[in-house]
C-alpha cells in the first residue's frame, strides 16, 4: 500500500482545495514556521478518523474548519481526500485504488465516504487496522512526541507498547 | 494477552538494543520490566548508556540531543515489530546536531527502500534524503499554499527563493 | 499580596502584549485571568493571535515555531518586570525559523546593552550576536572541555574545524 | 553585577578543572549533542543554592559529581567557583568582587563557601535575592522551558507569575 495523493479543502489553513501528489520513496515538506506542515499531518490523521479534537490541537473538532482571515472568510467545511494505491491488498477491500473521504460542516453535520459510498468512522478504522496508519500504529510520529517520549513515566511508556502488542 | 505482550516487549527490546548501538555509534541500549507503586502493571524504563560514558544507564542524566536520539530509537523499534508501509515524520530533527542528525538519515535510508516517508523538517541534512521536496507558503495571510520545490532553490530561510 | 499580585499581572501583560507585536512584526497577543473549576484562584491565560490570522486567539492551534515565539514574548515579558544583570539562555530558537530567529535576535539586541547573555546555541544566526565564542568539546570520551573560537571556525557541525 | 569567571571542577562532565572567563555582552556556547553545554548551565544554578536534583537532571545531588569515563575514574567531589564583580553593588555585601563556591564530597559531605569563608546555603540564597539569578528568578531559561511554558495549565502559570511578584 502507499499514498498516492492527498487532497484539503477547508481544512485548517488549506482554504483554497489543495492536492499533494506523493512519488514512491521519500517526500520532504519545508517551510517557515506556521506555513501550514503540521496540518497537513493533522488533514490525514482526520480523514483516517482520529477522534480527539485536542490530538489535532484544537478544542473542538469544529476547529479543524478553516475560521477566515484578514482576505478570506470562514469555510462552510472542512474535507479531505486520501487516495491511497492498494494493489498490495493490505487494504480489506477488493479496489486497487481506494479513496477516503471526511467532510465536517460548520453546522456540526460529517460524513464518511470509501470510494464516494457513504461509510461509518468505523468502516474507515477496520479498513486501516493493521497498516500501521490507524490511532494505534507508529507511524505518526507528530511535533514534540519525541521529547514526550523521553518524559514519558514507566507506565505510560508500557501503554505505548500495549497499543503495539 | 499477557503472552502476546511480552512477546512483544521481548522483540521491541532487541531491535532497541540494535537501533541505539547504531544511532549512537556504539554504547548499549537497553529496556527493562519496572515494578511501580500503585501500578498493577510493571512499567518500561529506558537504559541508555552512550559510547564512552558511564552515567548508569539513566535517561534524565542525557543531553537534549541524546535524549531524542535514544526515544527515536525506541521509536523505530516500535515501527520495525509492527512495520507500515508508510511512514510520517513531524520535525524529528529539531534537537539533533550534524553529526546525529546524519546518523538518523542513514538509518531512515534503510527503510526507504520498502517504505514510504513523509518528513517535515528545516534541517538541510534531512532534505537531502528527498526523491520529492514540497514547500508550503503562506503569501496570503492565513493561507497555506503548496508549491514544488527543486533542490537548489532552498536557502537557508527554507523557501523564500523560489515560487516554482 | 493580591494587590502585589495585580500590579505585576499588569505590567507583565503590558510587556507582553509590547513583545508579542514585535516578535510576531504585528498581530495581537494577550494575558487573560481566567477562573478554573477546583482552584481558589483565577490562573492565567494567554491569547494569541498572530498577523493575518483569525484563530481566535488560542495558542493550542498555533505551529511549534509560533508557540515558541509566544512563550518567549512571555518569558522576556517576566524578565523585563524583574530585570537582571545577566541572562542565561538554553537553545531556546531550536523551533525556530531563520526569519524568527533573527526577529529574536533584534530583541535580544535591545537588552544586550544593559543586560550580560550567556547563549548555548545551534543556530548560525543566533551566532552572530556573540562578543565571545565558547564551544565544548567532548574528545576523551566522557569528558568536557572548553575551547576559544572564532566565529570563521564554525562549520556547519558547530565545531569540528577548530581545536584553538 | 556581571558575571567574570566560572570555574567548573569534577561537575558533571568537566572532570578536569575548567574556567570559563565572561566578557560583556553576549558570550555565545556551541558544541555538538552531548559535549557539556547544559551542563555548565547546571553548575551556575547549581553553586547559586540550587536544591532540586531533579531540575538538574539527577535523581539525587550526587549526580552531579563525575562518574567516571573510559579513561578516567570517578572524582571525589565536585565543585564549582562563581566569581561576580559586584561594583554596582547589587550584591548585599561590602566587596566588588564575590567568589561563591560549592562542594559536594561523594560521600555526601558538602560546603559552601562566600569569598573563601563557610558560609551556609540559605547565605547564598539571601546574596543573590533579587538579583533575578536565583531561584526564584527569570535569567535562566532551560532546554525545554519554553515548551512546557505553552504546555502550562493557566493555574501553573499563575504560579510562575506569583514567584515574579
Ligand atoms: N481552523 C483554522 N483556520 C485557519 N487557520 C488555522 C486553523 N487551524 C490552524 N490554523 C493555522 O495554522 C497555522 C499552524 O500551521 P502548522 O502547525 O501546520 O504550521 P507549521 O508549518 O507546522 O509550522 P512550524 O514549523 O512552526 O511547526 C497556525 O498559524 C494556525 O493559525
Ligand atoms: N555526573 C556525571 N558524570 C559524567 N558525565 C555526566 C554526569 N552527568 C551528566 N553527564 C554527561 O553529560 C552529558 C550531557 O551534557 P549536556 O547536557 O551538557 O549536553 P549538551 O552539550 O547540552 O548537549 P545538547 O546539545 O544535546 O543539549 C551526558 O552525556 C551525560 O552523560
Ligand atoms: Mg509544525
Ligand atoms: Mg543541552
Amino acid at each position: 500500500m502507499f499514498l498516492k495523493r492527498l487532497e484539503l479543502h477547508g481544512f485548517k489553513s488549506f482554504a483554497h482545495k489543495t492536492a499533494i501528489d506523493f512519488m514512491p520513496g521519500v517526500t520532504i515538506v519545508v517551510g517557515p514556521n506556521g506555513c501550514g506542515k503540521s496540518n497537513v499531518l493533522d488533514a490525514m490523521r482526520w480523514v483516517l478518523g482520529e477522534t480527539s479534537a485536542k490530538s489535532l490541537r484544537g478544542a473542538k473538532m469544529g476547529d479543524v474548519v478553516f475560521r477566515g482571515s484578514a482576505s478570506m472568510k470562514a469555510a462552510n467545511f472542512a474535507q479531505v481526500n486520501l487516495i491511497v494505491n492498494n494493489e498490495a491488498a493490505n487494504l480489506k477491500i477488493d479496489q486497487t485504488e481506494v479513496m477516503v473521504t471526511r467532510r465536517l460542516f460548520s453546522d456540526g453535520d460529517a460524513e464518511y465516504q470509501i470510494n464516494k459510498q457513504k461509510a461509518r468512522m468505523r468502516d474507515v478504522h477496520e479498513l486501516f487496522l493493521d497498516t500501521g496508519l490507524g490511532a494505534d500504529g507508529y507511524s505518526v510520529i507528530e511535533q514534540g512526541q519525541i521529547g514526550q517520549m523521553v518524559a514519558a513515566k514507566p507506565s505510560e511508556r508500557r501503554d505505548l507498547f500495549e497499543e503495539a502488542a | 494477552t499477557s503472552r502476546l505482550f511480552h512477546e512483544a516487549f521481548a522483540q521491541i527490546r532487541t531491535n532497541f538494543q540494535e537501533n541505539f548501538r547504531r544511532l549512537f555509534n556504539g554504547g548499549k541500549g537497553d529496556l527493562i520490566m519496572v515494578e511501580e507503586e500503585g501500578q498493577p502493571e510493571p512499567g518500561i524504563d529506558i537504559f541508555a548508556q552512550p559510547p564512552g560514558k558511564n552515567i548508569g544507564g539513566s535517561i534524565t542524566l542525557m543531553s537534549g540531543g541524546e535524549k531524542a536520539m535514544t526515544a527515536i530509537g525506541l521509536m523505530l523499534a516500535l515501527f520495525q515489530f509492527k512495520p507500515s508501509p508508510i511512514c510520517v515524520l513531524d520535525e524529528i530533527d529539531a534537537p539533533l546536531d550534524d553529526v546525529n542528525c546524519q546518523r538518523l538519515c542513514d538509518a531512515l535510508k534503510e527503510y526507504a527502500r520498502t517504505t514510504q516517508f513523509l518528513i517535515i523538517t528545516h534541517n538541510k541534512i534531512t532534505m537531502a534524503l528527498a526523491d520529492t521536496i514540497y514547500g508550503v507558503t503562506m503569501q496570503e495571510p492565513g493561507i497555506s499554499k503548496l508549491v514544488s520545490v527543486k533542490f537548489q532553490d532552498i536557502d537557508s530561510s527554507g523557501l523564500l527563493e523560489t515560487a516554482s
